[in-house]
Order: C-alpha cells, then sequence, then structure tokens
C-alpha cells in the first residue's frame, strides 16, 4: 500500500518552476525499451491538461494553476508500456499529488442578519442564538478556522452578549431588563485563521429583541378616590381609577385585574377594566340605602391579566400581618382584689388588628410575653386577660404604681409572624401593709454586739403608728433581746451569746392588726468572727437572708492530661506495619522489550524503601523481586537492606502473562500501544523494522485475548533481511505478520534446574527451621517459595509446594499468614541464624494488614556471603493470583 | 515501478525522494 502523497503543490500559484514535481521509473528500462503514460483526473479527466509525463524519462510535470477547494488531490495513475509493444510492464502505479491549501476564501455567515429573541431577566450565560459562517479552504486547517467577535453593540454601554468565539453561541453577558433596553443590534465578525491578524473577516448583523415578562406591578395612579351616588340609584361609573404598569404595553403584563379588599362586602359595586387606557371603572351595581350606610370604604387592589414573573411573584402583595394598634393599653385596678374576686375579673381585651384588612386579626394566637410577675394570663383565642394571682401595689414589679407587661399576638400561618403589645396595669393602692424593715444592713461583728433594725411602712405614711417588735425564735435561750432605743421605737437587736435568731417585726396599725415581716439573723460562731468574716444583715419584707457562704471546689480531673500526656508515641516499639496500599500498577517501559534501564532499578527500590508508594500493581510485584535491595517497611524492617539480588531479573522479569495476572493496566497499554502506532503511521518516513514496539507474548494456556497486542511493524516487504536483526520476539512478531510459521521460544521448555525453599516460622517456642541450602543461586532457574507461618500458636501444617517448570524463568513466592494476632507475640519470633553455607535463600515477607504495631521481629545477620539471595515480597492476593497447580494448605 | 517526488524545504530547496512501499 502506498500511503504517502508523492507530491504536493499550492493552490493559486505556478508551481511550475517546480517541476518535475515527480518522476516514476520501471526497472524494466534495464531490459526494455519503456515509454511511460499518466491517466486521471488533471491528466485526461477534468481538469484536463494539468500534469504531463515525459514519456521518455518518466518526468512528471504540473503546467496550470490548481484550485484546492475544487481538487483537493490528484491521483495520477502511472503506466509503463513496452514501447514496441504497448504491453504494460507494470501494474499501475497511484502517485497522489496533493493541493496545499491558501488562504484565499472569506468565512461566510449563513445568514447576513441573524434575529433572535430573548426574555428578559434571564439568567446569565443563557443561549440567545448561534450564528454560523463557514470557510470554503481546507478543513481543519488555520484558514478555515473560524473565531467570532462581536464588534459593537447598539445600543451602547455595559456589554449585554458575550460570543463564544469558537462556535459562534451568543449568550447573555448582562441581565437584560426591557423597560430599560427592549432590543440590541450586534455587529460580528468572523475571521479565520483562528481571529489572527493574518485572517480574512466577514460581517454580520445581529438583531437581538428582549421579550417582556411581568416582572413590574401594577400601580393606582392615586392613593384614595372618592365618590358620590344617591341613594336608591345605580351608576355605570362612578369613578375611574387608574393603572399604572412598566411593563409592555397592552400585553397581558401590563392590563390591570381590579379586585376589592374590602367593603364590598354587600356586592354594591364592582369594576370593569377598560382595556384601551388600563382604568378600572367602579360601577354601582346594587342599589344603596344612606339609612344603613352613609358612606363606604372602599379597599382596592390591583394586578395583571398575567401571573407575576417569578422572579418578583414573591414580592407582590406582602403580607403584613397582625399588629397591636395602639401598641399599648392601660388598665387599672385595685390591690384590694381579693383571691375570690380576681377569678372572676376581667381585666380587659386587647387584640390585634390585621394590617391587611384593618379589622381584628382572626388567624392569630395570643400569649403572655414578658409579664415578670406572672400576674395575668390571655385567652389564646379571643385575647381576654385576666389576672392569675392577687396583685400587690408594693411590689417591687410594680413601678410607680403601675405594672408594665408584654402580650404577642402570633399568626397561624407561615411563616409565623409576631406582633409585641404593652400591657400597662395601674395598681390602686391599698392599705395592705405591715410595716416593712427597711434594708438596713448591719455589720454584725464581736465588737459590734447589736444590730439597729429600722421598719417602714410601705402603705407610704411616713408618721404610722408605733412598731413593735418581738424575737421569734432563737436557737438557745435569750441570745438575743430587743432594746428600743428612740421614741420612734427603733429597737436594737443585742446579742449576749453565739447562734442565730429570728426576729419579727410586727406593726401595730390604727386597727391594731398585726402583720410582720420577719428576718433570720445569723451570727458566725467565733472563729468566724475572729479572724474577721462579716455578716451583712438584711431585713425585707418576708425576706430572709442566709449568709452562707459555701465553698465550691471546682476539681478538675487530670484524666486528659493523664491521657494526653500518655499520648500515643508513634515509631515507638514495633508492629505490625500497614502496607501502604495504591490501586495503580505502573508500567516501566524497560517492562515491555529491550534492556531494564540500570537506573530504574534504583527509582523503582527507592519507592519501595520509603513505604509510601507502594503499588500493588503486578509489574511491581514482579519487579520487586528483582530489586530487593534497599527494600523495607517504614516501621523498621529495613533489616533486608542491602542483601544482595538474584542477578537474575531476567529469569524473574515478568512475561505479559504475569503482568495481567498481576493486575497490569490492559486499558493502558493498549492505549499506549495504540498512540505508538498512529504516531509511526504518520510519521513521514518509514521506521526501521527494529523500531517497533511489541508487546507480545506466547500465546500460553489461559491467554487473554489479544495477547499478542498491537505492533507497528513497518519494513519493506520484499526484504527480509531486517528480521535478522531483530530480537527473538521481535522476529517472532515479523514471522507472524509475515505468515510464517513460526517457533516456539526457545527457552520455555529447557529444563532449568528448579530450586524449592520452603520456610515455617512459629510465633514462640518454635525455632526457625533452616533454610535449604540452594546448590547454585546463580543459576538460570527456577526460585519457587512456599511459606507459611502463624502467630495463633496452632500446629503448623506443613507447607505443599508444586513446582512447575514449565513456568519460567519465574519465581514465584507464595505467602500465608495465619491469623497475625498479638502484637507482642511476634516480638523475636524470627532470628535467622548463621549461615554456614553462602548459597542461601533468605526469604523475607510482609504482613499485609495487621493493625497494631510490633516490635522489629526480623533480624538478620550478616550476611556475608554476596551469593546470599533475599527475596522479599508482597502478596496481594494469595488465593487467586496463584495458578491452579499451586497448593497451599 | 520507482517513484520518486520533489519535495521543498523551508528554504525553497526542492529534495528527491524515493518512497517505498510501506505496510502497517
Amino acid at each position: 500500500e502506498w500511503i504517502k502523497f508523492a507530491a504536493a503543490c499550492r493552490e493559486g500559484e505556478d508551481n511550475s518552476k517546480r517541476n518535475p514535481i515527480a518522476k516514476v521509473r520501471s526497472d524494466c528500462e534495464e531490459t526494455q525499451p519503456i515509454v511511460y503514460r499518466i491517466t486521471g483526473q488533471g491528466i485526461d479527466e477534468s481538469p484536463i491538461g494539468v500534469f504531463i509525463i515525459n514519456s521518455r524519462t518518466g518526468e512528471i510535470n504540473i503546467t496550470k494553476i490548481v484550485d484546492r477547494e475544487l481538487t483537493p488531490v490528484f491521483v495520477i495513475l502511472c503506466h509503463a508500456e513496452n514501447a514496441a509493444t504497448g504491453l504494460a510492464v507494470e501494474k499501475p502505479l497511484e502517485l497522489r499529488v496533493r493541493v496545499l491549501d491558501v488562504n484565499d476564501n472569506i468565512p461566510i455567515f449563513s445568514q447576513t442578519i441573524y434575529e433572535g429573541a430573548i426574555e428578559e431577566g434571564g439568567m446569565e450565560n443563557t443561549l440567545v442564538m448561534k450564528l454560523v459562517a463557514t470557510d470554503a479552504d481546507e478543513p481543519n486547517n488555520l484558514n478555515s478556522k473560524i473565531a467570532y467577535k462581536i464588534e459593537s453593540q447598539e445600543p451602547a454601554g455595559a456589554p449585554m452578549f458575550i460570543l463564544n468565539k469558537q462556535n459562534g453561541e451568543l449568550h447573555i453577558a448582562n441581565i437584560l431588563d426591557r423597560e430599560q433596553h427592549s432590543s440590541f443590534s450586534l455587529i460580528v465578525k468572523a475571521t479565520d485563521r483562528d481571529g489572527g491578524s493574518d485572517g480574512i473577516s466577514s460581517q454580520c448583523t445581529c438583531g437581538v429583541k428582549v421579550i417582556d415578562v411581568n416582572d413590574n406591578f401594577p400601580t393606582l395612579g392615586q392613593s384614595s378616590y372618592s365618590a358620590s351616588i344617591s341613594e336608591n340609584t345605580l351608576s355605570s361609573e362612578m369613578f375611574r381609577i387608574q393603572a399604572i404598569d412598566a411593563d409592555e404595553e397592552f400585553t397581558d403584563n401590563w392590563k390591570a385585574v381590579f379586585f376589592f379588599i374590602s367593603g364590598n362586602e354587600g356586592g354594591f359595586f364592582d369594576i370593569v377594566t377598560d382595556p384601551a387606557t388600563n382604568q378600572g371603572i367602579v360601577r354601582c351595581i346594587k342599589k344603596l340605602d344612606y339609612e344603613q350606610m352613609q358612606s363606604v370604604p372602599l379597599s382596592i387592589g390591583v394586578r395583571n391579566v398575567a401571573a407575576f414573573h417569578h422572579s418578583v411573584s414573591s414580592q407582590y402583595q406582602v403580607i403584613e400581618g397582625p399588629a397591636f394598634s395602639p401598641s399599648s393599653i392601660s388598665f387599672s385596678a385595685s390591690e384590694s382584689l381579693t383571691k375570690q374576686s380576681i377569678s372572676t375579673y376581667i381585666v380587659g381585651t386587647y387584640q390585634a388588628i390585621d394590617m391587611d384588612t384593618g379589622r381584628p386579626a382572626t388567624n392569630v394566637r395570643y400569649i403572655m410575653g414578658r409579664d415578670p410577675d406572672a400576674l395575668f394570663i390571655i385567652n389564646p383565642n379571643n385575647a381576654e386577660i385576666r389576672f392569675t394571682k392577687i396583685i400587690d401595689r408594693e411590689s417591687h414589679y410594680v413601678i410607680n404604681g403601675v405594672y408594665t407587661a408584654e402580650v404577642l399576638a402570633i399568626s397561624r400561618d407561615f411563616p409565623q409572624r409576631t406582633s409585641t403589645g404593652t400591657i400597662l396595669l395601674t395598681i390602686q393602692d391599698a392599705n395592705d401593709n405591715c410595716p416593712l424593715v427597711t434594708n438596713e444592713i448591719r455589720k454584725v461583728c464581736m465588737n459590734t454586739p447589736s444590730v439597729v433594725i429600722i421598719a417602714k411602712d410601705l402603705d407610704a405614711d411616713p408618721h404610722g403608728p408605733p412598731f413593735k417588735f418581738v424575737i421569734v425564735s432563737q436557737p438557745r435561750n435569750h441570745l438575743w433581746d430587743i432594746r428600743y432605743v428612740n421614741v420612734c421605737q427603733t429597737p436594737f437587736l443585742h446579742r449576749h451569746g453565739w447562734g442565730w435568731g429570728r426576729v419579727r417585726v410586727c406593726h401595730v396599725d390604727h386597727a391594731h392588726t398585726s402583720r410582720g415581716a420577719s428576718a433570720s439573723l445569723s451570727l458566725p460562731d467565733q472563729s468566724e468572727t475572729e479572724s474577721g468574716t462579716k455578716l451583712f444583715f438584711k431585713m425585707h419584707y418576708l425576706l430572709f437572708l442566709s449568709p452562707l457562704v459555701i465553698p465550691i471546689l471546682m476539681s478538675r480531673s487530670d484524666c486528659c492530661g493523664n491521657c494526653l500526656g500518655a499520648g500515643t508515641k508513634h515509631g515507638v516499639g514495633a508492629g505490625f506495619e500497614t502496607v501502604p496500599e495504591c490501586t495503580e500498577g505502573n508500567i516501566h517501559s524497560w517492562g515491555i522489550e529491550g534492556a531494564q534501564p540500570e537506573d530504574r532499578v534504583n527509582i523503582y527500590t527507592n519507592t519501595y524503601g520509603g513505604g509510601g508508594m507502594v503499588t500493588s500493581g503486578g509489574v511491581e510485584e514482579i519487579t520487586g523481586l528483582g530489586t530487593v535491595k534497599g527494600y523495607g517497611t517504614a516501621g523498621g524492617y529495613g533489616t533486608a537492606a542491602g542483601y544482595g539480588t538474584t542477578g537474575r531479573k531476567e529469569s524473574i522479569g515478568g512475561t505479559i502473562k504475569e503482568y495481567r495476572e498481576g493486575g497490569v493496566n490492559m486499558a493502558f497499554l493498549d492505549s499506549y500501544f495504540s498512540e505508538k502506532a498512529f504516531a509511526y503511521a504518520d510519521e513521514d518516513e518509514g521506521r526501521p523494522a527494529n523500531d517497533c514496539l511489541l508487546i507480545y507474548d506466547h500465546e500460553g494456556l489461559d491467554s487473554p485475548v489479544g495477547s499478542i497486542g498491537c505492533c507497528s511493524f513497518i519494513g519493506d516487504d520484499l526484504d527480509d533481511t531486517y528480521l535478522d536483526t531483530l530480537g527473538p520476539k521481535f522476529k517472532t512478531l515479523a514471522e507472524i505478520c509475515l505468515g510464517r510459521e513460526i517457533e516456539p521460544i526457545p527457552d520455555v521448555n529447557l529444563p532449568w534446574p528448579t530450586t524449592v525453599v520452603t520456610e515455617n516460622t512459629y510465633t514462640t517456642g518454635s525455632t526457625l527451621q533452616p533454610a535449604m541450602p540452594i546448590p547454585d543461586p546463580v543459576l538460570q532457574g527456577n526460585v519457587i517459595v512456599t511459606e507459611t507461618y502463624t502467630t495463633s500458636g496452632s500446629p503448623l501444617k506443613p507447607p505443599t509446594r508444586n513446582v512447575d517448570p514449565l513456568y519460567s524463568p519465574n519465581v514465584v513466592v507464595t505467602e500465608r499468614v495465619v491469623a497475625p494476632a498479638s502484637v507482642t507475640g511476634l516480638h523475636g519470633m524470627l532470628e535467622i541464624p548463621d549461615l554456614p553455607d553462602g548459597s542461601n535463600v533468605v526469604v523475607t515477607e510482609r504482613v499485609i494488614a495487621p493493625s497494631s504495631r510490633i516490635p522489629p521481629s526480623l533480624s538478620i545477620p550478616d550476611l556475608a556471603d554476596a551469593s546470599n539471595v533475599v527475596v522479599t515480597e508482597r502478596v496481594i492476593r494469595p488465593a487467586s493470583g496463584l495458578q491452579s497447580n499451586f497448593g497451599i494448605p | 515501478f520507482l517513484p520518486q517526488v520533489k519535495e521543498w524545504d523551508e528554504n525553497g530547496v526542492g529534495r528527491w525522494k524515493t518512497f517505498k512501499r510501506q505496510k502497517r
């Protein structure tokens, strides 16, 4: 297959100076006279005569200016014929001449004028329309790549639209308001060469009409109207109400609908709309009776025929809800009300007003708000207020004879609205008080063995009758007595000892009734007094003062502190360490074909040793077998570091089958090779055959479909010598491609020496079984390590291994972890004694996902012999990843 | 057949190039 154009010429130019553009030659020239002839489009088909050939030399010339837009490619059919007989000596050869594009075409809009419309108030970035321009130049070429741009906007101002440069989509850039600008006119330019300065441009006009939505509320021309009508008459037009609306005139967004809010309960009136003027005509349709109503207050509302736009609808007809009007109300009552009388006493009614109707609110409930003395109770339905108890003008909640409380009206609709009204209760005084001991504060201590008590009549008679003070109780007899010190009979209490007492202060008024106030007296004991404790004595009406001071010791538990102090110390001790997990395998280029770059080993090893980026892909597994140098876990398992490898990466490097079994990302491989194949196919020059890529498998047992992967294989099918330059796998592939019978890969069935190492490890009390010496670890061959250990102390079952030498050259290390349990139980469980034989294989393993820490359990003595092999590996799926002929008990 | 075409570099210098059949 001839896959390349033979030549190229530029359209619109004289290419003759480049002649000859191509030449063909048949090697039959050497033995016979040959004439060359061409046919096809551009020769003997339209456009005729573009190409001619020198029949003797085979040189092909171009003679005319060509237009790529007419003929992008010429296919010249070349013939070689015997000059004497005219017989063809060669099969006709297709020679293609590609016409190179020149930017000689202007972008053409599909319409000269675009018209579109979009609703006002729409979301930004809403698509308005799409402009399309085409360019006849070569597709997928910069000459035909069009960039769109808004050149101007009318009316000017802030840009209201944005034009997608690539696809010509016109979007809203700002919120449009029809009431501001009802239409826009844009000049749009399309420029090829992606808008570059060397591009060619064309323009079009783009008109955008802004569609009205009902986003304006109608209002009334006046806030009040009045009219008069005689009783017993009807009127077809009492008065007109003008509606004003900013939306588009004569549309439903503009047309008004009038309605009565209140006042027309009798149905005497109606309103019709004059569609021409948008006025409401108020008519009287039912006779009025002057004697029944001399005036009728009508409350009228207006809306539109069309529903309000969702963007504003919530703002229409705001519900004001209930409110107390006036905001406070005053009541009065006498404190002489008895307990019996208050049970039926109604203080008053305080209803909220529906501010939308002006009538008492109906859909509300009432509760008491601030009511410091809990004096009121209100009926939740009708706002009737009653007392809860006897009122007292002398209550400290009463200020200047007025008690203040609040009542709340809460609407029952959602959202609930609450209005607050204030109740001012003026309490009329009555003579109902005994003398009251004032707020005298006396310090009672050792040196002041008396306290003066002053009584005051709260009924406000400063010159009331004398008071009488009596000692009510004392814990010990006669520790206190009362001594009157002046004519006002103000007593003082004289102390005779320690302790507490109670004094009652009685007032003998005109009626010789005795009501009392009492207070407790308390004196500190001697020690407290001597230490200077002060006692404040405060007497008030029925107020007991208890000057006890109770120290409160806040004891703070130091548990937290202890806990914090004993916080986890990472890294202390050792234990099971979590194996870092990654989910995606990496593919290493050396794993595909060819030698492995040496530095990859270090890269990989370092990653592994870091403990943080270990991947679980099969490639890493296999690679890890060959790159144990420096391997160790983050928890201190690095004792394996520094030990040698088997030195046989080839033998343990995986085939692609292993890659699959290990979970290599086959999608990645597919993509990788597909891209490579494309890249090679598009390159101008053929690549040497040994430069192609190969992913190859021998189609062994259970090979997945497509195991012979993609290969970009380029070569001259007439020349087989390139096969000799290929490696065995490439050569096999080449032979497959050529349809040859291939020979099996020689190393598959070679009887490589096989070594089996079995290691068993016990938790405690067991000794490590000596490792089996390997006679010659350097020999090419299989190494299969099967290992079982347990931490549970259960009897160890003998490991079972099954070695199949067919699966070479591999090292398969399987591992079984039986119930890793104790953290400390593994301590020292693995001690590797001196290995007298230099050819040992030491297998260490990783524990997959134990949670806690264990102390370092693996100590490996210095193995001086370089031929030791330390195999460190990771088992991701111990069961499923094994081949069927491997059995693990 | 041995086809050759002339290719032009950026400097306008023509160069004959022989094409082989290529197989993918």
